[in-house]
C-alpha cells in the first residue's frame, strides 16, 4: 500500500459520497446518468465475486463493502427513491455498444479462462468505459451541476492516481497488471476534456456549460 | 491447471 494508492481510493470514495449527497440533499438525480450508475454497479460485482474466498485484508474487505454499497444505493436513488426527477430523455446512450465489445474482449484477452478471471477482466475492461454515458449525457444536455463535476473530478483523479500507484508499485515491487494498466490508461484519457473544462470554469467560479 | 491471480487492488 503506497500513498498514491490509498489516496485513489480516498478519491474514489469520495466521488460515490458527493454524488450521494447531491441526490440526497437536493432529492434529485437530475443530470446523473441512471445507465453509467449501473454499469458501476456491474463493475463492483462482477469484479469483488472474490469477497468471500479471498481475503486480503480487512481494508479491502471494507472498502470492496462500501463500493458494493454505495453502488447500489445509487441505483436505488436513481430508478425507485428518486425516479421522478430522473433525466431518462437525455440518458440514451446505447449500452449495447459497450457491452458487446467489453464482453468479447474479456473472453479473448483476460490471464486465465476461468469464470471469476474472465469476470474479473470483464470488470476492468468496463470500467473503464462506464463513464461514457454521464459524459454522453453532458455533452447532449451541454450542462452539468457544480457538484456533479466535483464527482467527476474525483472519479478521475482516483483513476490518475492510480496510474501513479502503478509506477510505484512496479519500481518498488517489480509488480505490474497489463489488463488493469492499459485500461486504466485508457480510462484516464477519458477524463482530460473534462479535466480541462473543470479547470478552466468550474475552479473559476463558473457553471459547467458547453457552448 | 487452476491458477488465480491476485488481485489485491479495489
Amino acid at each position: 500500500m503506497n500513498v498514491f494508492r490509498i489516496l485513489g481510493d480516498l478519491s474514489h470514495l469520495l466521488a460515490m459520497f458527493l454524488l450521494l449527497v447531491k441526490i440526497w440533499r437536493s432529492k434529485s438525480c437530475a443530470g446523473i446518468s441512471g445507465k453509467s450508475q449501473i454499469l458501476f454497479a456491474l463493475v463492483f460485482t462482477t469484479r469483488y465475486l472474490d469477497l468471500f474466498s479471498n481475503f486480503i485484508s480487512i481494508y479491502n474487505t471494507v472498502m470492496k463493502v462500501v463500493f458494493l454499497l454505495c453502488a447500489y444505493v445509487t441505483v436505488y436513488m436513481i430508478y425507485w427513491k428518486f425516479r421522478k426527477t430522473f433525466d431518462i430523455e437525455n440518458d440514451t446512450f446505447r449500452l449495447e455498444f459497450l457491452l458487446v465489445p467489453v464482453i468479447g474482449l474479456s473472453f479473448l484477452v483476460n490471464y486465465s479462462y476461468t469464470p471469476t478471471e474472465v469476470l474479473w477482466t470483464f470488470s476492468i475492461y468496463l470500467e473503464s468505459v462506464a463513464i461514457l454515458p454521464q459524459l454522453f449525457m453532458i455533452s447532449k444536455t451541454g450542462e452539468a451541476e457544480t457538484i456533479t463535476t466535483h464527482y467527476l473530478f474525483f472519479l478521475g483523479l482516483y483513476r490518475a492516481l492510480y496510474l501513479a500507484n502503478w509506477i510505484w508499485r512496479y519500481q518498488t515491487e517489480n509488480f505490474y497488471d497489463q489488463i488493469s494498466v492499459v485500461s486504466g490508461v485508457v480510462q484516464t484519457i477519458f477524463y482530460c476534456d473534462f479535466f480541462y473544462l473543470y479547470v478552466t470554469k468550474v475552479l473559476k467560479g463558473k457553471k459547467l456549460s458547453l457552448p | 491447471r487452476e491458477f488465480t491471480y491476485v488481485h489485491d487492488e479495489l
